[in-house]
């Protein structure tokens, strides 16, 4: 997640995803995004019918029959543009943060990874995905500005496991460099700040002790701006273009490192 | 404005806003994000002491006390993070959307030009931000992703009209292109597709009629994304870039055409 807007959130998580799944790994993508990008980037016809998160946030109950199958091995918990209206029709609910948790612990044992794409921002959505997740990868294009939102989102990660009571439950895994471009001097300013960063919150008894930025970035490469407009993953549409093999790999870290967890 | 995140609102917002007092004019900037990076952008501490949006939102009549210089002919009223709580706050008012207007009403005469930088999302602080203004201007990245938000976003303005009572009231301007690159095939087409949605517009009696995409687009330039790490304006930090140049010549058109409306 990243509140900073236009960071590559969404098309890392749909393509590590679908990465994750030609791995033959068993994948849930939760789309909580009321723009519903994941759910439009995968080519499912958003709200055709099938129930989507925004029905199984006001019903946590009826999640199993919102999952629909996407790829092999994939499947999605659709997003749609009423729910961008979920904030305020559940404010005054007590347990408007933990719905989509609630939901979640009824199919988590079906699935080896759930990916959740959230929206620019810390609301309740948001909230909701930090509340159901045990790890947090941060997408970041190494700007100043997406630099400077750091601070808030780790503080947020900070309330949400204060709020749940164990105060290790969710943790920072590291971040995600999209849209990389290594040339500039501003990029790799940023990226050596974060380097440093992490570094010194090694010993840290923190969230994100132990995160940090994962390698190779994934490079700037118009072929992934281009597949969503064919309701393709970049596997699909360009396999060996450069985007394509930054995401494989990384996809295969991740599963690496969580196999060995 | 533009719910999609990162396609420029900020860099746009704050860059024009400064290019019009440059020319002269005086201009108030509103940042009505909470991530409060068009108050970064010029370098203004924010919350430093002074009165921000937060507090303008719960109480208009502060809106004087509030607004501070920043340049020459150009005045702030600053954001914070705290404003992300406003959409809960405000929740139960009745006036809850018109805040901001009945505020800048107050002080909309000392003002040629009042700009609007809006958080990526169409909640309460970017509908407060609709409310107030005259014409809509949409930063967008020619992208795929960036362009299927644009239905959404005209639903969004139509609404706030019909809210407001008088059809005309708020009326779509322009789209301006930003982080452009023209060379690829992918943001021609999405430019041959806003051309002609606009001009198939010319004639409906929608906000939209007689919006149109401006030219030049704002190309790509690191400078752009360097500047706000300074607290500068493009113009204070390089000048003579692509980026200064596209949108000086930006600044230009639109007080051009303010001064024939
Ligand atoms: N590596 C890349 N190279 C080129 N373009 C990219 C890359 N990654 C993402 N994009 C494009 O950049 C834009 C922003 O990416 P994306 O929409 O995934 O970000 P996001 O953080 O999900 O945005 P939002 O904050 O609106 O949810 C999109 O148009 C996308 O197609
Ligand atoms: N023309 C440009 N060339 C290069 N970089 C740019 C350009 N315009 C903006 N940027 C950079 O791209 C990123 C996104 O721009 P910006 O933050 O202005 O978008 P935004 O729409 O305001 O984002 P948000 O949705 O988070 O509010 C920033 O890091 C900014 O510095
Ligand atoms: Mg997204
Ligand atoms: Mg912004």
């Amino acid at each position: 997640m990243n509140q900073k807007g236009g960071v590559g959130k969404t098309t890392t998580t749909v393509n590590l995803a679908a990465a994750l799944a030609r791995a033959g790994r068993s994948v849930l993508l939760i789309d909580l995004d009321p723009q519903a990008h994941a759910t439009l980037h995968l080519g499912v016809e958003a709200g055709a019918g099938h129930a989507t998160v925004y029905d199984v946030l006001h019903d946590p109950d009826s999640i199993a029959g919102a999952i629909i199958p996407a790829r092999e091995n994939l499947n999605i918990l659709c997003s749609e543009t009423d729910l961008a209206a979920a904030p305020s029709e559940l404010a005054a609910s007590h347990d408007r943060l933990t719905r989509l948790r609630l939901a979640l612990d009824q199919v988590r044992s079906r699935f080896e990874f759930v990916l959740i794409d959230c929206p620019p921002s810390l609301d309740l959505l948001t909230l909701n995905g930090l509340a159901a997740a045990r790890e947090v990868f941060v997408p970041m294009l190494a700007h100043f500005l997406a630099l400077q939102g750091m601070s808030k989102l780790l503080e947020t990660v900070q309330r949400v496991n204060q709020a749940a009571g164990a105060a290790d439950s969710l943790r920072v895994t590291g971040v995600i460099l999209a849209m990389h471009d290594g040339s500039t001097t501003l990029t790799r300013e940023v990226v050596a700040d974060l380097d440093r960063f992490f570094e010194q919150a090694r010993e840290q008894d923190v969230p994100w002790r132990g995160a940090r930025v994962y390698r190779p970035p994934v490079r700037r490469n118009i072929k992934l701006a281009e597949c969503p407009s064919f309701g393709k993953t970049i596997f699909e549409y360009a396999p060996t273009c450069p985007g394509a093999l930054d995401l494989a790999q990384l996809a295969e870290t991740i599963a690496r490192e969580w196999d060995e967890f």
